[in-house]
């Protein structure tokens, strides 16, 4: 932290986005700054809100040379950007230097991740002299859909202002946060990932040994700082090591853990027709190699061989899955079964019988 | 760190180590204004302070691995001091 430790005496603070760079297009900008907010938003009680007008409390600018703060910046490499402690008028200022070539990818320097360095400043942490800590003050690129805050960030921000609210994330905790034993507890998404299940509520995920007690929670964005929060279906193909992640008319695919380039991708490019807005669960059949898609009342059926649609869809979700919907929220696959999620309850249904074979808590996975 | 290798810094590292040392350890401020020249000695006590802060061997020498961590890109806010 800075001498004096200064800090934001409130929660919600603003931000304003003054000028762009050149260098990218002016919604990756605004996308990277907004993904570097909620680095901090999410280990934190602080919610960041952008204006577009007037003075904000964090004013960004890209700026040439000397730009009106006796720092001038010094050209291209050298110092990358800088950014004031909290306070008023330019405190909590982030400038980046114009000269940078500045990306979204490991071309010249990243926004993103200068920008979370930066953006911890204007929160009032100082430089840290651990190599693993955003905070180090050299540069060195990590991959953006990876990165993740180190403890000594995680220290440093909460030893200003404490832990986020609760259905916060927390990062790495040893189990979850009794939240998820909310007997009215529902989930957005579920899904299997490898060994583990993988729950997901707004912008965190629980995970769960099945066949063990180990739990843990995880904000989405530690893992994936590009992906957003409100993930509404998931699927997984394990054995290409694949999952798909979708939100609204989006989708994203993670590969061994790791959000492949090029998304997200359109859902209509999978072959829905356009009134369908968003998806609310998804599983994959490993039997039939087919992955059905559920959609309000209906379902499609989609061909993971042949890479695309059946025909013959959508039909009813409640004729052709008797005791299921008429609207789910999250279905997964597990040996043989599927579990579909609907509020607080979730249904055991039999893969081979094609009936529900058990009536349970959709918390029943984490033994509350 | 890795071995520090001894060399002799030419005149324009030490210039570049100087404006480093100065802009993000405040090397001048702890120098009197009626004192124009930074000395030897806390010269030597600002090289070792951010070799300290940077994990390097503490030699209070410019060696080429402090250089080195000198020329990396970096983010303008002092390490140890305030902005004036």
């Amino acid at each position: 932290t800075f001498q004096g430790r200064p800090v934001w005496k409130k929660h919600e603070i603003t931000y304003r986005i003054n000028n762009y760079t050149p260098d990218m297009k002016k919604e990756d900008v605004d996308y990277a700054i907004q993904k570097a907010f909620q680095v901090w938003s999410d280990v934190t009680p602080l919610k960041f809100r952008r204006v577009h007008a007037g003075e904000a409390d964090i004013m960004i600018s890209f700026a040439n040379g000397a730009h009106g703060d006796f720092n001038p910046f010094d050209g291209k490499d050298g110092i990358l950007a800088h950014a004031y402690e909290p306070g008023p008028g330019i405190g909590g200022d982030a400038h980046f230097d114009e000269a940078e070539t500045w990306s979204k990818n490991q071309q010249g320097r990243n926004l993103f991740l200068v920008a979370v360095h930066e953006l911890g400043h204007s929160l009032g942490l100082g430089h840290s002299n651990d190599r693993k800590a955003i905070m180090y003050p050299n540069y060195g690129y990590l991959d953006p859909n990876t990165f993740h805050l180190s403890s000594d960030d995680i220290r440093g921000i909460q030893s200003l202002y404490g832990g986020p609210e609760k259905h916060q994330p927390m990062p790495n905790p040893d189990r979850p946060k009794p939240a998820v034993c909310d007997p009215n507890l529902s989930f957005d998404a579920v899904t299997t990932l490898g060994d583990k299940i993988i729950f997901f509520k707004d912008g965190v995920f629980w995970w769960k040994f099945p066949e063990t007690s180990k739990t843990g929670i995880s904000s989405i964005s530690s893992l994936w700082p590009t992906l957003p929060s409100g993930i509404q279906a998931a699927y997984e193909i394990e054995a290409r090591k694949q999952v798909f992640l979708f939100k609204d008319d989006k989708y994203w695919l993670l590969s061994n853990l790791r959000l492949q380039p090029n998304y997200p991708k359109s859902i209509y490019s999978l072959g829905f027709p356009k009134y369908v807005k968003k998806i609310d669960g998804a599983v994959f059949n490993p039997l039939l190699y087919k992955t059905y898609f559920f959609v309000n009342s209906w379902y499609w059926r989609y061909d993971e061989r042949n890479q695309r649609m059946d025909p013959g869809y959508p039909r009813q979700i409640t004729k052709n899955f008797p005791g299921i919907g008429p609207k789910i929220d999250a279905v997964f696959y597990f040996k043989r079964n599927y579990y579909f999620f609907q509020g607080s309850t979730q249904l055991q249904y039999d893969v081979m019988l094609h009936r529900v074979t058990k009536r349970l808590r959709s918390s029943n996975w984490f033994g509350c | 760190a890795s071995q520090a290798k001894v060399i002799s810094p030419t005149e324009m590292d030490e210039e570049f180590a100087e404006m480093y040392l100065n802009h993000f350890y405040g090397l001048t401020e702890t120098i009197p204004m009626t004192k124009m020249k930074i000395s030897r000695d806390s010269l030597k006590e600002k090289i070792q302070e951010m070799q300290k802060f940077f994990g390097l061997n503490v030699t209070g020498q410019l060696d080429t691995s402090t250089l080195e961590v000198m020329h990396k890109p970096r983010c303008g806010v002092p390490d140890v001091h305030h902005y004036s």
